[in-house]
């Protein structure tokens, strides 16, 4: 995935 | 996953099991913000629109599950418990939350990564999160003394956000990616407030 940042977050 | 983000995870949910069991044992929700818990389901239900989309990791799902399932437990609890809602202050909590979601969504509009229903849903939930503890802040500012469940709900809420933010700040300097999607939305909600000035 190309967009990053708080994504794999909660 | 660091340090502090695990023990933000763990005190977020802590927190709601604190209120879950504030609710089940004393079968009353007094000073307990219905509208707070309105718009965390709704940071939920529109934040987790990738459960079925993307996958991250099983702690990940589960943990998306648990917040959307017992988040919407709460607000049923609240408003359609036969007992339980009976003892909801409703007359001190008048909060308009509405302004809230407008607000979100209007700046959900202005900064996003990009223009498309997940990415605007996603970007409006982290806006109202940081909004959505107004109303019950008001609430406990009103109701004057607060029992003890309560006082360590918002407690332990303080302590997830205090955590979350230590973990950007850790991921800021340790994770290059991360700095520099950080700094570009930083810029662009700086950007859209002073305009807004």
């Amino acid at each position: 995935a190309e967009s990053s940042g708080l994504k794999d977050e909660l | 996953m660091n340090i502090f983000r695990f023990a933000g995870d763990m005190t977020h949910l802590i927190s709601i099991l604190v209120l879950l069991l504030k609710i089940y044992a004393t079968k009353s929700c007094s000073g307990i913000s219905l509208k707070t818990q309105e718009l965390y389901a709704l940071v939920f239900l529109t934040r987790y629109l990738d459960l079925f989309t993307d996958f991250i990791s099983v702690y990940n799902t589960i943990m998306k599950l648990v917040f959307i399932a017992s988040s919407l437990a709460i607000v049923w609890c609240m408003r359609m418990h036969r007992v339980v809602r009976r003892s909801y202050d409703k007359d001190l909590d008048t909060f308009r939350h509405y302004f809230l979601i407008l607000a979100s969504l209007i700046l959900a509009l202005l900064v996003h990564e990009k223009f498309t229903f997940q990415e605007i849903f996603w970007a409006f939930s982290i806006y109202l999160e940081a909004l959505a503890i107004l109303p019950q802040l008001v609430l406990l500012q009103r109701s004057g003394n607060v029992d003890n469940l309560t006082g360590q709900y918002v407690f332990f809420l303080g302590a997830y956000r205090a955590f979350y933010i230590l973990n950007w700040i850790y991921r800021y300097f340790t994770e290059q990616r991360f700095s520099r999607w950080i700094g570009e939305r930083l810029r662009a909600v700086l950007l859209v407030v002073f305009a807004y000035l």
